[in-house]
């Protein structure tokens, strides 16, 4: 299962829609401060079922809706797709048999929330099922964000252990 | 389970007795249970000397020899149940460019397990970098996102930064 | 004393409302009081925008966004009650090169009141310095320092530094 | 009161006896990781009379003194002497007379610690008095350590005051 391209429209700083490709090996992403490098890494946790808002750096999870700025009005709704490439059949038994596998989560300013997998509507626990399927999941040691290198090392020695845990 | 952590612990330890090595060019670590009758509850201590200095805790270590440390740890962990993707979001920052070296090596050597996002500032480890993608605000607010070559993605980073700024 | 705080509180409020915009080069901030009835317990809120972004919390903001804020508040009460001496250990780290050369103007502003001393593996902040130290450690374990030109600075932290490594 | 120089002997990683000369204007410190130049930082927090060893990143008093390494043994004592030009004449009224004022402090293995000012021995507390006396003393906003940038950000609110208490 590797990633092949991400969506994103109405996610944090992506007002308009964003389509990434990711190739195998090293994709690398660049830019200035603030210009929304992190937020590319948020949406992708968010996407493969993230449910606190404290991980993607908000106090509620309608943080993550564009809400405007000098020249832009807020978004209603907020909206991003991860689609990988299944040519190894490592997805569970009843996706094994697509070739491309897509998750995908929206979230309207009401509070409303819809999820999808390969554009049918799920549940947020199919898709956080799909990816311990896979042993994909957000695994913490899979998607370091930025400052987790610092709080490993000031852990209290039994906030560390939950590291190895994810991997057991 | 108390078994499932005991044989997740003593994979990651042997791997990370390795790796810190490697990535520091020498030295040792190791990881140690703060209470080994408690499997469920104890706590994970890291143990490390960079090379040629005395093994002491790691609270002693500078800036950026913790954060070389905390890599290791992490890609010992990546190393004993990968992942088919690994997200590293300015992992580099606190490196020097001997340390950035030995950093882009290791991810190198680990391209054939899995498929590697990196967000870097460092000019050095966008090289790896088999498509690099620039992310813009031009419009205040307002994210873009362009593929770039590499000198193109250097010179975002580098000098000409002030020229946009 | 409440009214000892209350004052500082002001002051350093004022200061850093008219500082921050020079520094982001526009935007706006502020600080806010969590208990104005409970001046000695009360905690002190940052409010934040970078230019043409909305004000929303602080936690929202980039790495380097982060960093530039709290070089703000630093800086404002710096210059409220200014020490004869300022120490600053890479607090230049997190910052594009634009940014970087926002924070090294600031410095430059502030030369007058007092004495600076900046540890920093950036270039250009190096290119600030009247005089420059190099630590090294050829001797595993044993600091060394030497007065180094500019230039040699640059190259201890530049391309040479995998030849040494 | 500006700083003139900085003797370290014994202190962390500074075995051998090392003097850095401060200008007026600005004093750039560099090198790579690992190095020593923090640990010049600790030097001047902990001869202006740091209490707490773990704000210098230490468990005990003594991890100050050269431990040791692959080709020295460790020493016994750690000393560091910090002078001030004392020609505005800033100084308490006790020190006003002088050109300039050196304080010292040293700590041996055994846990005996001295302390001098211009090579007369004193207490802890008078060099901590001489300090609050010029408006020099450890405040934390003059003396910005590394990461402390990141832990204004993340502090409680009610934590952060402690930075403004400090110049009220
Ligand atoms: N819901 C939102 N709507 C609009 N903008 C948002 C929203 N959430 C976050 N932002 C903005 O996104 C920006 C942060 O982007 P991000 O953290 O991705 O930056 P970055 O490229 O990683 O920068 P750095 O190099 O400093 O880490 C902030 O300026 C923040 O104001
Ligand atoms: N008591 C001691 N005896 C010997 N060495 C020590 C002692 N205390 C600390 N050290 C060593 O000093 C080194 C840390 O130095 P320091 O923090 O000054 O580095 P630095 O130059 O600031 O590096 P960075 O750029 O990574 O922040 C560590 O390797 C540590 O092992
Ligand atoms: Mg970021
Ligand atoms: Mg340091």
């Amino acid at each position: 299962m590797r990633l092949k391209s991400l969506e994103l429209i109405g996610f944090k700083s992506f007002v308009d829609r964003t389509v990434i490709h990711f190739e195998e090996g090293v994709t690398g992403i660049v830019g200035p401060n603030g210009c929304g490098k992190s937020n590319v890494v948020d949406a992708i946790r968010w996407v493969m079922g993230e449910m606190s808002a404290k991980h993607l750096r908000g106090s509620d999870m309608q943080d993550v809706i564009f809400n405007g700025s000098e020249t832009r009005q807020a978004m209603g709704m907020s909206q991003v797709y991860l689609t990988f490439d299944n040519s190894d059949g490592r997805a569970p038994a009843d996706f094994s048999k697509y070739n491309e596998i897509q998750v995908g989560r929206r979230l309207y300013r009401s509070g409303e929330s819809e999820y999808f997998i390969n554009k049918t509507p799920c549940r947020l626990k199919d898709i956080i099922d799909l990816f311990l399927g896979t042993g994909v999941g957000t695994k913490a040691y899979s998607v370091v964000e930025q400052g987790m290198i610092g709080s490993i090392i000031t852990a209290k020695p039994e906030d560390r252990r939950f590291f190895l845990e994810e991997a057991a | 389970s108390r078994k499932r952590f005991r044989e997740t612990f003593d994979a990651v330890n042997s791997q990370f007795q390795e790796l810190f090595p490697k990535l520091f060019r020498g030295g040792r670590a190791k990881l140690v249970l703060t209470d080994e009758e408690n499997l469920l509850e104890t706590g994970v201590e890291i143990i490390a000397s960079p090379p040629g200095k005395k093994l002491q805790s790691i609270t002693l270590l500078s800036g950026g020899e913790k954060a070389l440390t905390a890599i290791a740890l992490i890609f010992s962990i990546f190393l004993i149940k990968p992942s088919p993707f690994c997200l590293l979001d300015e992992v580099d920052a606190p490196l020097d460019d001997a340390n950035v070296d030995r950093f882009n090596d290791m991810i190198r050597s680990m391209i054939g397990h899995s498929q590697f996002i990196l967000i870097t500032h460092n000019k050095r480890t966008m090289e790896l970098a088999d498509v690099l993608y620039g992310v813009t605000m031009e419009e205040a607010g307002a994210s873009k996102m362009v593929s770039v070559r590499l000198n193109q993605a250097q010179e975002m980073v580098g000098e000409t930064q002030t020229a946009v700024a």
